[in-house]
């Protein structure tokens, strides 16, 4: 419960100022892409050059800035409330706007439309982290073909039926016993996927999963 | 002028370490330092369940990375690596507000601090309402040590959300990424085995199953080879799982197994204990009256002391002790050392490939139900012992060859140490 001194609690109620300011039209989407990397930012050194006044942080300050004041510049219907932040934009910032939004709407298992549609509104309001997002790294490492652990559990019932015969091993090299001696093996498959080697009526069956093991673990809540 | 120059210098840091694709490596030490900053506490959480969290959250990062996290509240600030705190709106001294409920929740910088916004719902782990503190957490600590975001479904790096599954956990390729950083987790281990364990099935037929565990020192890991990784929430103290062992860990296994035997040794210094599967503990005192620990010369005359490691072999009913450069040869059925034992291990395992063979202090030896393989480990290197298999491909192997070395980590995968204060969160 969060913590509050007030009676009535009004010290904890979100005020309204500290809701975020929700993405609902194209200039809010348009800081949202610059905001979180979609829209290259400016090259701070070249802008430095120009306006050596001006400070790499500021610029999401200004971002922020030009939410708010969207707020208000879209509250009045009055063009000349309009501030600096006018929200023409040139040909080429609309493109770069569009191409943005699809690169956005394509990253987010979204129909690429190119368009501010609900479905990107929706999927820009959700809960997220504020660091930028860069290149996105599509090229993950690959998980290594499952073929060599399990053996002796497959899954895959293809496998069960030639565990001895495919070579996976021998009875020599499981059980090693020499040639005289020699367990009555078959295999039948569980029912259950697991693979299960029936030897000398008990069968020996594939790897426990987490519910075996040392179940006496205290607290292994994970 | 200096705050330009510096603020100039930070975007040149922030380019030259700009995130590429697959992240870069933030930090060349591998112990991390963290704390979760007084003027930062949230006024939502108790400042122990948020400390419990962040502990949580670093040592799931550590169990899948060479990196270990310690939480420091007494050096300097700045001599801590990552600082974390909760804020509203301008907090702690960032230049990137929060912007209140909803959308950011929080945001982490290179330079090692990560930043909460209190004004969003965040809960507890066993929660199912609000955002999952831990959930942030593993997030932004993935982005301080260098990993950006990803579309990749699954991934903990996710730019959005998703509301808290059950029980989230890093999948194999945030692992693979944090290991493409950092690297993978290397080092050797005192023992590792198959625990075979009986089971009857509802219809009273008797199921053998397994499990893989590694060793190290005082800790182990259960090995789940149908995943490729060792089990969530690992490595446990020993004592833990293993009732009345050494707490600081043992030597051997070894897992005496044939038509008239069915009995599990492990072994540590000078001495030795039977276990007790049914019970999972170690007896005190087995039904032939011997109390135990035993002496190692007792229960196995001809055999020195302390041992490297063991294995048992159903082929000759041997059980094969490793000690120096030296392998012993002990029959269970005569209670002796074999003929002619000790030999070298050269001589009864010999390479495969000249130059290539581990010559003595074996860390483990290690029969695979999983690869129906026995193997040689010391070191972060392994050894297979050529088997029937491959010596009906290639029937020039020597019986007992040893195959082309091989990294641990290459064939199992994540056994990673947390720190020890991490051990028992």
């Amino acid at each position: 419960e969060k913590l509050f001194h007030s009676r009535d609690h009004s010290d904890v109620q979100t005020p309204q100022s500290h809701r975020a300011a929700v993405v609902t039209d194209e200039l809010k989407a348009e800081l949202f892409l610059s905001r979180y990397g979609f829209i290259k930012p400016v090259n701070w050194e070249e802008a430095q050059l120009e306006d050596p006044d001006s400070d790499p942080d500021d610029f999401l300050d200004d971002l922020q800035a030009r939410i708010q004041e969207g707020t208000s510049v879209l509250h009045s219907r009055d063009k000349s409330q309009i501030g600096h932040h006018d929200v023409f934009k040139s040909q080429a910032e609309n493109r770069a706007f569009i191409s943005a939004l699809k690169e956005f709407q394509r990253v987010s298992g979204l129909v690429v439309t190119g368009v501010f549609d609900e479905a990107t509104k929706e999927a820009m309001n959700k809960p997220r982290c504020g660091v930028p997002d860069q290149n996105m790294d599509l090229n993950a490492p690959v998980e290594p073909e499952n073929n060599q652990t399990d053996s002796f559990d497959k899954t895959d019932s293809n496998n069960t039926s030639d565990l001895f015969s495919s070579g996976n091993y021998s009875e020599d090299d499981l059980f090693g016993f020499n040639n005289t001696e020699s367990f009555l093996v078959n295999i039948s498959n569980d029912t259950n996927s697991n693979t299960s080697m029936n030897i000398n009526n008990t069968s020996v069956d594939g790897e426990m999963g987490n519910v075996g093991g040392n179940t006496n673990q205290s607290g292994a809540v994970r | 002028r200096r705050r330009r120059h510096l603020a100039f210098l930070v975007s040149g840091r922030r380019r030259k370490r700009d995130l590429a694709e697959s992240g870069f490596m933030a930090f060349s030490k591998t112990v991390l330092k963290w704390r979760l900053i007084g003027e930062g506490y949230s006024s939502q959480l108790s400042v122990e369940e948020q400390r419990y969290v962040f502990r949580l959250a670093f040592r799931m990062w550590s169990e899948v990375s060479p990196l270990e996290f310690v939480e420091d509240v007494w050096s300097p600030l700045e001599d801590v690596d990552i600082k974390l705190g909760f804020g509203t709106g301008r907090h702690l001294g960032c230049s990137q507000r929060f912007d209140g409920t909803g959308q950011e929740f929080a945001h982490a910088w290179f330079l090692g601090d990560i930043h909460f916004d209190d004004d969003e719902h965040f809960t507890g782990p066993n929660s199912h309402s609000g955002i999952s503190l831990l959930k942030v957490a593993v997030h932004e600590i993935g982005h301080v040590l260098g990993l950006p975001h990803t579309y990749r479904p699954g991934s903990i790096m996710q730019p959005s959300y998703l509301p808290h599954e059950s029980s989230f956990e890093m999948d194999w390729m945030d692992r693979k990424a944090i290991q493409h950083l950092y690297g993978a987790c290397k080092g050797r281990f005192d023992t590792v085995f198959d625990w075979i364990r009986k089971e009857k099935t509802p219809y009273g037929d008797l199921i053998v199953r397994f499990n893989t565990y590694f060793m190290r020192d005082g800790w182990y890991w259960l090995y789940e080879n149908r995943n490729n990784r060792t089990r969530y929430g690992d490595p446990v103290a020993l004592q833990i799982g293993w009732h009345g062992l050494p707490s600081d860990g043992v030597d051997a296994h070894v897992h005496v197994w044939s038509k008239k035997r069915d009995v599990v040794y492990f072994f540590k210094g000078t001495q030795f204990w039977k276990y007790d599967n049914e019970n999972d503990q170690v007896f005190i005192k087995d039904s032939d009256g011997h109390r135990y620990p035993r002496l190692v010369s007792e229960g196995f005359p001809g055999v020195p002391s302390p041992i490297d490691t063991a294995f048992y072999d159903r082929r000759d009913s041997h059980i094969y002790f490793f000690k120096g450069t030296q392998v012993f040869a002990f029959s269970v059925e005569t209670s002796s050392l074999a003929r002619g034992f000790p030999k070298t291990i050269r001589d009864v395992f010999p390479p495969v490939e000249r130059g290539d063979h581990p010559d003595g202090h074996i860390d483990a030896a290690y029969f695979s139900y999983t690869h129906s393989a026995i193997f040689l480990l010391k070191g972060t290197r392994f050894w297979q012992v050529a088997g029937s298999r491959q010596r009906w491909r290639r029937p020039l192997l020597p019986r007992n060859g040893l195959l082309p070395h091989r990294e641990v980590d290459q064939q199992w995968f994540d056994i990673c140490n947390v720190h020890p204060t991490a051990l028992k969160l």
